[in-house]
């Protein structure tokens, strides 16, 4: 299984 | 200039403990409207957010806009010279390069005061949307703080199922599987040993079970924790800190390569 950067689920303000 | 006074240094003790092993070091961003913190793991899978409110504190005062660089397990070393019971102030100048950390003791016979370098870090802000979320389950939190060990002695990740008949854990390992189902229980006098289910569909989602161990090193703050689960979403771990804010864990769900 893999895992994203969490980074990847937001949005940079 | 920043002014900021807690009637109990407890609690900021155990923020820090909840916090320091997850992410070295991050920015605490004051504003008049109170402290903010957002910082990932060193592996940029999990995320963490602070918010305390100016109005939970016994004296607030931010008079301008700053970021203050902290290295938390310095900030840690520093609050293990604090009394549990001890008052609590933080202070900074304008674009000061230092945080004095002030406290009293509860009959103001002991006063001692530390200053704290701070640091220069870059650090990217995430926009971090407000979401319904397909599962939200709240339950106490010695008891997420159990499941999550126990799994760990037996597996490396961990599905997590919410159904309606209740919210599932799941691993397996060299040795075996395991599974713990909580059930909604409301039949606990007090709230705080309840288990809330609120589910608007069935979601399943599979996590490293070391994140999650760590952040049951928040438990110490209260006794409730609030887990919320959307499919193929982050699940967020949430300690309220009473009137003051809250910390709230993100962690990215492993997905099938």
């Amino acid at each position: 299984m893999k895992q994203k950067s969490i980074g990847a689920f937001f949005s940079g303000a | 200039m920043f002014e900021a006074r807690l009637p109990q240094a407890a609690v900021l003790k155990k923020l820090v403990e909840a916090l320091k092993e997850l992410v070295t070091e991050g920015n605490f961003d004051v504003s008049p409207s109170g402290i903010s913190l957002q910082a990932m793991d060193s592996s940029h899978v999990c995320l963490v957010t602070l918010q305390l409110n100016d109005d939970g504190f016994e004296h607030f005062r931010c008079d301008r806009n700053m970021s203050m660089g902290i290295h938390f397990g310095n900030l840690s070393k520093i609050l293990k010279c604090a009394g549990n019971e001890d008052t609590i102030t933080l202070k900074a100048e304008d674009n000061a390069d230092q945080l004095t950390l002030m406290f009293e003791s509860a009959n103001q016979d002991r006063i001692s005061d530390f200053d704290l370098k701070l640091m220069s870090i870059e650090s990217e802000h995430l926009g971090i949307p407000d979401q319904d979320y397909s599962a939200e389950v709240k339950m106490p939190s010695a008891e997420y703080q159990r499941i999550v060990r126990d799994l760990t002695s037996m597996g490396d990740t961990v599905l997590v199922s919410a159904t309606k008949e209740g919210i599932k854990f799941s691993t397996s390992g060299d040795i075996g599987t395991a599974n713990i189902t909580l059930r909604h229980n409301t039949t606990p006098e007090k709230e705080d040993e309840q288990t809330h289910i609120d589910l608007k569909e069935p979601v399943a989602l599979t996590f490293a079970l070391r994140y999650l161990n760590n952040f049951a090193k928040a438990t110490p703050l209260t006794p409730q924790v609030k887990l919320s689960l959307t499919k193929d979403l982050p699940v967020v771990v949430e300690y309220k800190v009473g009137e003051l804010g809250q910390v709230r864990f993100f962690l990215a769900p492993k997905i099938d390569d």
